[in-house]
């Protein structure tokens, strides 16, 4: 199956 | 003090139908650059950044910087109160608690404004890093969101994959299964009726449909759309806004477990 990932895996918050 | 005139006003009654389905509440960002706001989805999978320059508006007065929260659907409730061909200024006074919304008619012979409140909302600025895309396709935005919805109707995930063939939407769902390809297409009358595919290598993500189709409620604000792919990073589907700056939706890709 494929997981959901997030947006802030990718994006650091600042 | 701010004040900023938008002569095409439906450019915002537009904005604000494209990103409410997909944000609750957000903090729009004014400052000498334009109006922006940037935010994400409740579940974090998706986020929405929205550039409206300055130099786009008839009038632009920014004092300093200033954040505004709001509610994006009692915000489009009140935009759709404008005509559209209304003009309408966004103003809002320091450290006031509300925003008004003035629509002009063309002809000046009505005269409205809707003021409302604005609520505080914690939200953090992500830093979107400037990546280099494996694949960019630019191509109708009507046409790519006909693909979304004609897949949504047999499966929830669409895995879009970047050949020298083209751009490949395909899904899979308890019915069966679809592929539309879309090949390289320069050949047309008008340029935004063109496909056009610039590869580095190729990249097949994972997306779930639902979000797909959330972004598609920005068609009408641009004839093309541009889908930018890298492997290891959320996709972009951009909308441009006629001289005036953009929207963005980055979109988190499913991952092989």
């Amino acid at each position: 199956g494929c997981k959901q990932t997030t947006i802030t895996k990718f994006f650091g918050r600042l | 003090m701010l004040e900023l005139r938008l002569v095409q006003g439906s450019l915002l009654k537009k904005v604000l139908e494209a990103i409410r389905e997909l944000v609750n509440d957000a903090n729009f960002d004014c400052s000498a650059t334009g109006f922006s706001l940037q935010a994400m989805d409740s579940s974090h999978v998706a986020l929405v950044a929205l550039l409206l320059r300055s130099e786009g508006f008839e009038h632009y007065r920014c004092d300093r910087n200033l954040s505004m929260g709001m509610n994006l659907n009692n915000m489009a409730k009140m935009l759709r109160c404008a005509g559209n061909d209304d003009i309408i200024t966004i103003k809002a006074d320091d450290g006031s608690d509300t925003v008004t919304f003035m629509f002009e008619s063309p002809n000046q012979d009505k005269i409205a404004d809707f003021e409302m409140k604005l609520m505080d909302i914690d939200s953090e600025h992500l830093g979107i890093p400037d990546a280099e895309y494996h694949a960019i396709v630019r191509m109708p935005s009507a046409e790519f969101a006909r693909i979304c919805k004609d897949l949504s109707s047999i499966g929830d995930t669409v895995v879009i994959s970047v050949t020298k063939e083209g751009v490949k939407f395909s899904t899979a769902g308890d019915i069966g299964t679809a592929n539309i390809v879309c090949r390289q297409n320069k050949t047309v009358d008008k340029p935004e009726e063109a496909t056009v595919i610039e590869m580095q290598e190729p990249v097949s993500l994972t997306f779930a449909l639902r979000y797909m189709n959330s972004f598609t409620k920005a068609t009408p604000l641009s004839e093309t759309v541009t889908i930018s792919l890298s492997s290891e990073l959320p996709v972009v589907v951009e909308y441009k806004i006629a001289d005036m700056g953009y929207i963005r939706f980055y979109l988190a890709p499913k991952i092989e477990e």
